[in-house]
This record gives C-alpha cells, structure tokens and sequence, in this order.
C-alpha cells in the first residue's frame, strides 16, 4: 500500500481534478485504490459521484477514532473506493490540535488498514487549499507528495513554502516523506507565461516534473457535474487523453 | 470607512486578483483604499510590489494589537495602502483561537483606525481560501463581502457552504454583514459551463451579481510577476478594460 498526498495551499491548482481522475485511470488499469477526501468543501466526494449529505461515516469519523473500513464507501460505478467528506469536516482544523498526538490520526487508522490486508495498491489524499491541521495530517500519514500545478506566477511563489512544510514535517514526523512528482495539471500551451513556468519547474524539479502535462479543457471542467471522472465522461477528449498518459508515468514511476 | 471582506473558501477563485486590481482602479479614481492581505499565501502583498519577507510589520502584528498605521505601507506607485502578509501570519489559523474574543480582533483594530480620522474611503480584505480563524476575522470585521466566482461546478457547490457560514456570523458576532455582490473574475465566455453556471448565479443572487465580468486574459495572470495591477501593467488589455468597469461599477453600489 503505497501512499500519496495530494497538495497545493495554493488554492485552485487541480488537486481534486488530478486526485479524482488519477484514481479513476489507476482503477482502469486494474488496481485498487482508496481516494480519501480530506477537504471539508468536499468536492473529491461529489467529483466521484457521491452526495456528501447522505454518507452514512466520513473521514471526521476516522480521525474521531472509527475504523477506516467501516466508514469507507464504493464510489460510482465500482471504479474506486472513496472515503468521504461529510459536512462535519469543517470544524476539524479549528479542534484536531487539542487531540493528544493529532498529526498522526490518519496515519494511524491507514497502518490499521494496512494490518488487515484489505488495504489498497494506492491510497491518493485530496487535501485543501490550506497547511492547516488536515493537510499535516495527510502529510504525516503518506510516503510521497503530488504537486497539483498551474503554470503562473502566485502558484509558483507558493511552492518554497510547500517545499519548507514538507521539509519541516520530514524531520519532525515523517521521515519518507518526499516529493514525489509535479504535475502541471491545466497547461495552456500557447501562452508564453506558462512556458516560462514550465521551464522554471524544471529547474528547480527536474526529472519529478511529470512529462505528461493535462491541457486547460473544458470537458474536464464539466466532468464533475456528471459525478464521473473525465475518462468516463468525455473518453475522446484531450483531458481524457492527457490522464490516459498520467495514470501511466504514475505507473512506471511509482508501480 | 466601508470595509469589504473579498472571499470564497473555493480556491483559485480570483479573489486576490480581484482585491489588487479593484483597489487600484479606485486608487486611480481618487479614493483612499487600505488593502489588507489576511492569506499567509501573501499573494496581495507581492501582487502590490511589496516583498513579504522584507516588511517591517505586518497583519499579524496587527491582530497581536499593534495600532494599524504603525503596520500598513504605502504601495509601491503610491497607489494605495497596504497592511501586507509577512510568513509569521501563517500560524494564525491554529493559533488564534486561544486568544479572547479573538473573532473579534480585525474588527478592534480597524475600529481604532476609524477614531483616528486616518481611516481610508475603503477597506478591501483578501482571505485565504478556507474558513477558518482568519477568515472569520475578516467576516466579522466587513459590513460587506464580495464574492469572486469562477463559473464552474465545484465553485458552484461551494457557494451555499459559504452562505451558510455568512448567515451564522451575522447572527452571533457582526449584523451588518450581508452579501454585496457576485464577481465573475474569469470568464470564459465561449463555453456554455460558463453560460449555465452564470444563469444559475443569477436565479439565485439577482441583482447581487455584477454586471460586469472579467474575461479570462493571459495579461490578467502576469501582471502579478511585475507586482502592478493590470490597469498598469497592460492597461490596453481586455483584462484591464474589465477592471475599469468593474470599478465604475463597484462605485455605482456602494459610493
Ligand atoms: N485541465 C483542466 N481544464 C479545465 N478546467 C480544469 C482542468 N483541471 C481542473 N479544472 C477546473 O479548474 C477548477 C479548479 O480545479 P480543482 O477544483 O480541481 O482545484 P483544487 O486545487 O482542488 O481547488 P481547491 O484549492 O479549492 O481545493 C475546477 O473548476 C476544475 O473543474
Ligand atoms: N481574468 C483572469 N484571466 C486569467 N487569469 C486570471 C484571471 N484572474 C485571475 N487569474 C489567475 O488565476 C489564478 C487564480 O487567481 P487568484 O490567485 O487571484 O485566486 P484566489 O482566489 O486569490 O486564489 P487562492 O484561493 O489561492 O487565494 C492566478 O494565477 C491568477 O493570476
Ligand atoms: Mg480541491
Ligand atoms: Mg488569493
């Protein structure tokens, strides 16, 4: 059981596009996958077709102490499964800190599963656009982080403080934690900003800048209304193939 | 002094572009504006020319009970106020809530500002994309929010969460506090998401949503590296035209 957070404080660079439709293309390939929304706006759970209101547990109740496997829901079509955001998320990054030892509530109940052999290959943790207490969390409780990217400038300027988070938290919780993979998650290849962009990540990122980048496409903005992933929704789109060929380099760097 | 809250606990929804570019369009139309950036992100800060790390002080020092016009500096062009970001507001969020009345703290401040006859025509705040101690600061502290949108689904679902959260401060910390309007901050007009989603907005805020809207506009994205409003960074620009309207617009409502 391998596990990935899935992070940006930077808000809206494609954390829950890139988590929804990456487990989507892992669970095509054959492989099971847990997709844990740990944002209290929930979108990772309507993004998989689920309706947040109606989950009988969520992830608030994993980290109150309740096994992962009895709050943990298929999603939509049997693709993957989905531990949930319910509303009552909202008030954990204000309460979690008064908990004993709280950084390692997830990490905790995820090694719980893991002991039951019923874990997963894969588990992806959508986590919000915060480095709050539900992001360190996440970051306690996985090996490797995915950097959701869009190529301009305020995401850009945001990433030394994510780098020193995760630095921080390496030496302090989590030792294996490292940086797994940047991906630019909604190029528009034509302007000259995001090229620029490209071209710094590299520099800085090296060979974890994925090669497979996702283009800005409409379809995959619409996917999420249909509660699909973007390869069921519109499988011949360029969003399509652009997670086709994520799904795949994640596979080759991580299998 | 009328003090507006820019916020949508959706991230990457334009709500420092938003708060930048309209504090200098009124900037350019004679009026005084104090721009305050309560997201340790501090993407207000650098998007006014400002370097975080090298302010004296800061927002943080502010909520600590520093007098605000010992805080705030002058942007760079002499345009407008700014109470900038430094890192150290990036404990905030857990660390507020152990203070007394610390929803109230912004508000305190500004009030005292207010007593000095030094206060600014507008006050416009930038948060952070969660709704957490900060942005309740904020919530508590305005008479007036503003709502950047992109017109897209997970943007969409998030609206009523953050309606709910407006109708709860009101009720127990700050009265006044009503929605001033909806900003379409990145409008892709040719698609029909976009369409759908802003008759949507407009069923269920009426007049509330501005009639002017911003169109997506690569000029809108790199005016923040240069530190300057689009209005002055490439004032020709479809993005800056927007903003002009916008403005005028902003005055119609609330001068
Ligand atoms: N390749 C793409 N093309 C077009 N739109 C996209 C693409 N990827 C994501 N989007 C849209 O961009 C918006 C932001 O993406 P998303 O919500 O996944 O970001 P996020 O980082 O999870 O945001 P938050 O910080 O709020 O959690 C969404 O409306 C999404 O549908
Ligand atoms: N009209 C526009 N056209 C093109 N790009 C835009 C436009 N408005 C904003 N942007 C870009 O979109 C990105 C998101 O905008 P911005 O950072 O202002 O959103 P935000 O809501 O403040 O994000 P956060 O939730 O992280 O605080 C930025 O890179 C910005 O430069
Ligand atoms: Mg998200
Ligand atoms: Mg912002």
């Amino acid at each position: 059981m391998r596990t990935f957070a899935v992070i940006n404080q930077k808000g809206g660079t494609g954390k829950t596009t890139v988590a929804v439709n990456l487990a989507g293309r892992l669970a095509d390939l054959g492989r099971e996958v847990l997709l844990v929304d740990l944002d209290p706006q929930g979108n990772a759970t309507s993004g998989s077709g689920a309706e947040r209101r109606k989950l009988f547990r969520g992830a608030a109740d994993v980290l109150r102490g309740e096994r992962l496997r009895d709050c943990a829901v298929c999603s939509v079509g049997g693709r993957y499964s989905l531990l949930g955001a319910k509303p009552d998320l909202a008030g954990a990054d204000i309460d979690l800190p008064r908990e004993e030892e709280w950084q390692t509530l997830l990490r905790r109940a995820l090694a719980e599963e893991k002991e039951n052999k019923g874990d997963a290959d894969f588990v992806l943790i959508d986590c919000p656009p915060a480095l709050g207490a539900l992001t360190i969390n996440a970051l306690v409780a996985a090996e490797s982080v995915l950097i959701p990217m869009q190529c301009e400038y305020f995401a850009l300027e945001g990433l030394s403080d994510l780098a020193r988070t995760i630095r921080r938290l390496r030496e302090k919780w989590n030792p294996s934690l490292h940086i797994g993979g940047i991906i630019r998650s909604m190029l528009d290849a034509r302007n000259v900003l995001a090229r620029d962009i490209s071209e710094e990540l590299r520099r800085h990122f090296g060979a974890r800048v994925f090669n497979a980048a996702i283009r800005r496409n409409v379809r995959v903005a619409e996917a999420p209304s249909h509660g699909l992933p973007v390869l069921k929704y519109a499988p011949h789109s360029v969003g399509a193939e652009g997670y086709r060929q994520l799904g795949d380099e994640f596979l080759e760097r991580f299998a």
